[in-house]
This record gives C-alpha cells, structure tokens and sequence, in this order.
C-alpha cells in the first residue's frame, strides 16, 4: 500500500483546512527552517497514533494550532488578545491506497477536551481496532523504525546492544 | 516467540552486509564496506543484547562509537533499512537523515532512495539539501505564510521536468 | 560569589538580545528576533535556574521546546557568543553547528563570525557547507590518505584570491 | 592572544608527525566524511586538558594512533599482525601567540603508560601550573563554553534553567 494525501485541520502551524499532497513514491519535503517540516512529519505521526511526548508536545492540546501569543513579557494570559478565536479542535487524516486497490481514510481528532477520536472512513473506531488496521499494513507503531525524527539517525547506530534486540523482537 | 526472533534476526543479519556495500560502494571503492550483526550470547539471545559493526571502505574494524558522524549516519541508514526488508513497512518518513553527510554520501543515499522506492516502499524524505531533493519525484514545499501565521505548501511534480 | 555571578547574569543579559537580532535580521524582517533571559526566582539565582527565551522574527513567543531545529541552533549561537562576551575566550572550535541550518540562516551565520573575528576573537569552524567556509580567510583540507591509512592536511589561504 | 599552529604526533587518525595551519581569524576546516576534521578538534580540545571521555575515548591509550586491524571477524588480537610497529606514545602541541606578542607552546603528551604529561615551552609542569596559565588566558576548559562539539549546538539552546545557571556560574 501507500500514502496518497493528508489533509490537516489546525494541526500545529497549519490553520485552518489543508490538502497536502500527493506523495509518490519518492516525495521530497523542502523549506526554510521553521517553515513547518517537521510538524509535517508530525502530522503523519499523529494519525498513525504516535503519542504527543514523541511529537515535541507534552499534551494533545499543544498540537492544536495556536496562533497567539504566550508569555509575552508583561503581556496578561487573555485569551482575547489574539485577533481571531483560537481553535479548539483539530484532526488530521491520512489518504491511504491498500495493494490491492482499497481506498482507507485514517483520520484522529482531537476534541476540545484534549482526548483523540479515532476514524476509518468516517466510521469511528476504537483505537485498538484502528491500530489493529495499521498493523495489518504493516505500519507497526510500536516498532516505529520507519520514522526517523529529526536529529535521531546517528543515534541508530549506536544504540546498545541491548535496545538492538528490543527493536527487532519488536518487528519480529 | 524464540523462533520468530531467530528468524528476524538471521534474515536481517543476511541483508545487511549487502544494505551496507550498496550504500559504501563507489568509484575508488567498488566493493564497499562490511556490515554486520553479532550475538553478545549465543546461548541465548533473548536475554543479552545483538552488537551491530560496520566498517567503511578500507577502514579498520573500529567500535560503533569511533565512527565520524558521516560515518554513523550511513551504518545507522543500512540498519533500518535491513530491519524494514524483515517486516515491510509500506512507507519511510526520514527528517533531514542527511544531516551530517558530504555531498558524496548524500547522492549515494539518494540513488539507493531512487533505485529501492516502489510502489510497496514510498519515502517521503525531509532535506535541505538540493543534492538530495533534486532527485525526488516530487516535491512539497512548506512556506510560512507571514500575512495569516500558519504553514502553507505547494506541491510540485519533478517528473514533468526532463533531468 | 554572589556579586561576580549577578554581574556575569546581568551582562548577558543585556548582551543577548542584540546579538540574537544581528544573527535573525534579514531584509524581509530588518529588526530581527527578539531574546532574553529570565530568572526562575528573583530572590536568589544560586538556588534557582535561569530561563533562555527567543522568538524568531514575526512569530509568536512560545517555549524553546517548540521551536525547528535550525532555529534552536540559531538561538543556541546567540547565548554562546553573548555568554563569550563576558568573558572572552581567546577563539572558538564549532563541529558543524550549521547541520540544522537552512542556506540564508547559513549565510546569516557565515557574516556575523566574519563580521566579529579579529585578532582577539578566532573562529575554527569544521564545516560541510560551501556557503559557510567560502568565507573564512582560510582553509585548512583534511583528507584520508589510503595507502597510509593516515589523515593529511593542507591549508589554503583564500585572502590570497579576490572574491 | 590567538592559536596559530598544532602539531600532533601520533594522535587518533593522524600518523607520524604532522604540523597543522596557520590558522588566522576565520579558518573553516573542511574534508569528506570521517577524514579527521572532528579528530582535529579533539587535538585542540587534548592539547587544553579537555578528559578522553569527551574526545569519544574510554581512555588516554585509544587517542593514540592505532593503524591496526582489531576485532575482525576470525582474526586474533595478535599486535604484530599490523605491517608497522604501532606507536606507544602521541603528543599534540599548540602554538599560541599572547595579546602582549609573547608565544606559548602548550604540549600534552600521552606516555606509554597511558597518562598524561604536560610542558610549556619544553619545561615540565604540572596539571594545575598548565591550567593556571590557560586560565590566565582566559581558557577556561572547565566551563567549556567556546568549544562546541559535533552534534551538541542544539542542546545549548534547550538545556534546563539549572544547567544554564552553572554554565554562566563558572564563567563568572
Ligand atoms: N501548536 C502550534 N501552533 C502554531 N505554531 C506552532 C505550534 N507548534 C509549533 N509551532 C511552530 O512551528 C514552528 C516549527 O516548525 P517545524 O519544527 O516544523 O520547522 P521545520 O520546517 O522543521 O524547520 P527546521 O528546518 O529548522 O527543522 C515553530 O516556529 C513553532 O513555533
Ligand atoms: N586512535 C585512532 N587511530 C586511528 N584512527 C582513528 C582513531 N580514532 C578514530 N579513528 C578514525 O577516525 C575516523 C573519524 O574521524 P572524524 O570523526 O574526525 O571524521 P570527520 O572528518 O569528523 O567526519 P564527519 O564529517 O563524518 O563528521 C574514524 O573513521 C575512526 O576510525
Ligand atoms: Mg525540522
Ligand atoms: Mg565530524
């Protein structure tokens, strides 16, 4: 199978609704830094299930876009002091393409609680079924050796023999 | 359990060398360098650990840790890409894995990308590197809108444009 | 104690922010980022931790955590050389501290240290970028020499060709 | 003052006696992957007293030039197995000129008993006289802040609060 699109809705520096995509099968990411490259690769993360503390943020709720300002030196906490109401949900959903021709839409909200909501072609499912789906693609989550964060290569290669055998008992 | 990680363990042990010499070899050095795994315990792997070596072209053996930096990115490349062989996993996200590398290694690492992706194994590769992107079928470029505050992206299709 | 610690703290603070500016400005935004630092306790910095900030020309504040890898390494070069300041070491060595960097943020880098070398501030910068050492008024070319196994050098003074 | 030349003898990838420079206001150092730039730092970070363990070495005998095959597979640790004799010893020696126009020769080599000796213009001294001096000119290795290794720029950025107080407390 593969990726075909993703579609973001107020997913970390993405406002609003976006299309992103096609990817082939060597698709290439390029901008300026802090352009918003690797919150992309969050964003993929992200609907594959991949947990907050991995994707830069210590809450689901961090992930949401945010365009105000925090902490500004002598500036209050007010809400209101962004020009526009600030989103409370966001959710991003991935195009995906089986071997044999399936069209499968993952797609993970988060609510305006902070807690994910998990769907495969509109359908919501749990998130043990949706993982069970992945897994089925062979997208392993729990290996994750597919996705190499950024600042992360080196650290492959010298991992301790010990972190080697759990890498490999985990995609065994 | 013991035998399926046998069985993970001797096919990616059987894959990487070859991983290793496609991503080494070159002009000067056509055969590439050796890669492989070892069992810290034969007896019993579960409970100790699997060392990885890698040494490149015309090196002698050295640890892991006295690789350069190039050096490690192009061992740690291999490995993942021999764990993949095992268990395919449909596509690669790697985010700017180029890093630390010359302009050599990167146009090694982007033919093996070119020669390997497929239908079955899609790369979506993270790069400021033109020696790299230039290679891509295509493109997705981020910007930052300034006027709204938020990411914006375009997408391009480097196949319509000959080499 | 108390004294040369407040002293040092309070200097580079005062130092950081236009530093930061020199290294962020651009034509797009000619005023740069903004920087400072905070004290965790205003009672007693001993006890407590002090607080980096930097914000990236026209973007929001938020905590160091969230910033791109290029940008970290931007802010990162700030505190080093306002931290420098104080106290001016006699040179630097920097191990690709452009890894991260795209080309402008390089280019930004390359003219602040040539900008800010002299006799009493040397910069020995291990690069693999182009638009980095193009500019240092020398090289020195480190290779491997493969039938002695051994790393050669040889030094090229650029001031020697026009731009 | 300023670093106008290195000379090393017999350190990590570097054979023999090599002299290394000049080195004016702005040098790049530059070279393909694992060709020695990072090795050459770790002479200028040796030659201050900068310990092994941060020149990626468990100890002072694995900075000494060693050409020889070591684990290969089947092959035994049999030191003459290497076509040449491997040296014992290895120095590294920086030539320093003061703000005043004075040279320092600062030279640290490591002995084949694996420690440290330590001369300045060819007299002997100890540790603490060679650090004194260094100190004078305002190198201060224990802060360390002027030397930036491979890999570790972002982390300044991102370091605690903590950290950052005892960076700027041993500069102060
Ligand atoms: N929830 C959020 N809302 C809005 N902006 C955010 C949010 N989270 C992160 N950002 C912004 O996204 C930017 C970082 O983007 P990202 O890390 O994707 O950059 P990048 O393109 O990977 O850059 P680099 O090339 O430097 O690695 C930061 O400037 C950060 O402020
Ligand atoms: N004691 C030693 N004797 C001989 N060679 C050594 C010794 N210690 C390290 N090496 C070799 O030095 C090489 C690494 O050099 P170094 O880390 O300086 O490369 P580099 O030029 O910084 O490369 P990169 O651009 O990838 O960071 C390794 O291949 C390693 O085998
Ligand atoms: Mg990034
Ligand atoms: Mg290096």
């Amino acid at each position: 199978g593969r990726l075909v699109e993703l579609e973001v809705e107020n997913f970390k520096s993405y406002k609003g609704r976006q299309k992103i995509g096609p990817f082939k099968s060597f698709t290439s990411v390029i901008g300026p830094n802090g352009a918003g490259k690797s919150n992309l690769m969050d964003a993929i993360s992200f609907v594959l299930g991949v947990k907050s503390a991995q994707l830069r943020s210590a809450q689901l709720k961090e992930l949401i876009y945010s365009g105000r300002t925090r902490h500004q030196p002598g500036e209050g906490e007010n809400p209101g002091d962004g020009d526009e109401r600030l989103p409370r949900r966001g959710y991003v959903a991935a195009l995906y393409i089986t071997d044999d021709g399936k069209v499968l839409r993952f797609m993970r909200t988060i609510t305006s609680s902070g807690s994910s909501e998990y769907k495969i072609n509109g359908k919501t499912v749990t998130h043990t079924e949706y993982n069970g789906l992945l897994e089925k693609q062979n997208i392993l989550i729990k290996a994750r050796n597919f996705l190499v964060f950024q600042g992360d290569v080196e650290a492959v290669a010298s991992q301790s023999a010990r972190d080697l055998t759990l890498m490999i008992e985990q995609i065994s | 359990r013991y035998d399926l990680f046998h069985r993970a363990y001797h096919h990616i042990s059987d894959k990487i060398d070859q991983i290793y010499k496609d991503l080494t070899k070159s002009a000067t050095f056509p055969l590439g360098g050796t890669a492989y795994l070892s069992l810290e315990n034969n007896e019993d792997p579960y409970l100790h650990g699997i060392k990885y070596h890698a040494m490149p072209p015309m090196k002698r053996f050295r640890d892991m840790e006295q690789l350069s930096g190039g050096e490690k990115t192009v061992a740690a490349l291999a490995l993942l890409f021999a764990i993949h062989s095992f268990h395919p996993s449909p596509f690669f996200v790697l985010d700017e894995v180029d890093a630390a590398l010359d302009n050599t290694n990167v146009a090694k690492v982007a033919n093996y990308i070119r020669e390997n992706c497929g239908d079955n194994f899609q790369f979506i590769v993270i790069s400021l590197k033109q020696s790299l992107y230039e290679k891509a079928q295509s493109l997705v470029g981020i910007y930052r809108e300034q006027s709204i505050n938020s990411s914006q992206t375009l997408t391009i299709d480097l196949e319509q444009y000959p080499e």
